[in-house]
């Protein structure tokens, strides 16, 4: 089974 | 002191009903660049980055870099009273708590202005790295939005998988399974009618079929959709903006726990 990733897993605050 | 003047005003019409739908309040940031937004969903799940340029502009003046907080269904709202033909012009001053939209039909015998309270959204910048992606796929973007429309109706999820056989788009549910794929096709009598596949390695990854079909609401904005994917990053769904920019979705990938 797959979980949904959150968009801050791969992009960082700027 | 803000003021764009946009002749194509159908553009900025077209770019409200492509978001709305993803963000409820966003911040536009306005600089010498352009006119930009970049916003996530309330879920964390999915980001979208506008960007229209100023060189698009009829006429832009943008004094000193201004960020304004707006409520994108209500702005819509006011958007929507705007004719397809109209030239729409954004003004705000310095300070102010309100945007104003004005409209003016094509041949200046009906001119409106709609005034706009602003808010305060306390959002977060993301910064987006530059990435090498293993497959960028550019096909008519009704095309995709027909894929994304009939797999929903199947199953929840879409598997993106391509190989140098072409762009493959799976899904299975309750009631079974589909399978669409679309081979590269350069031979066509239109360059947008084309499906374009470079790819460096193969590549396949599971999306959220919900915030795909809600990326479709920017077809309208143009036709061809460009998809880039790569192994474990957010793939990204770029639409562009005639000569003036970009609407781009980025969707985390499901991924194993």
């Amino acid at each position: 089974l797959k979980a949904q990733a959150r968009i801050e897993r791969f992009f960082c605050n700027s | 002191m803000l003021e764009l003047r946009l002749v194509q005003g159908s553009l900025l019409k077209k770019v409200l009903e492509a978001i709305r739908e993803l963000v409820n309040d966003a911040n536009f940031d306005c600089s010498a660049t352009g006119f930009s937004l970049q916003a996530m969903d309330s879920s964390h799940v999915a980001l979208v980055a506008l960007l229209l340029r100023s060189e698009g502009f009829e006429h832009y003046r943008c004094d000193r870099n201004l960020s304004m907080g707006m409520n994108l269904n209500n702005m819509a709202k006011m958007l929507r009273c705007a004719g397809n033909d109209d030239i729409i012009t954004i003004k705000a001053d310095d300070g102010s708590d309100t945007v104003t939209f004005m409209f003016e039909s094509p041949n200046q015998d009906k001119i409106a202005d709609f005034e706009m309270k602003l808010m305060d959204i306390d959002s977060e910048h993301l910064g987006i790295p530059d990435a090498e992606y293993h497959a960028i796929v550019r096909m008519p973007s009704a095309e995709f939005a027909r894929i994304c429309k009939d797999l929903s109706s199947i199953g929840d999820t879409v598997v993106i998988s391509v190989t140098k056989e072409g762009v493959k788009f799976s899904t299975a549910g309750d009631i079974g399974t589909a399978n669409i794929v679309c081979r590269q096709n350069k031979t066509v009598d239109k360059p947008e009618e084309a499906t374009v596949i470079e790819m460096q390695e193969p590549v396949s990854l599971t999306f959220a079929l919900r915030y795909m079909n809600s990326f479709t609401k920017a077809t309208p904005l143009s036709e061809t959709v460009t998809i880039s994917l790569s192994s474990e990053l957010p793939v990204v769904v770029e639409y562009k903006i005639a000569d003036m920019g970009y609407i781009r979705f980025y969707l985390a990938p499901k991924i194993e726990e």
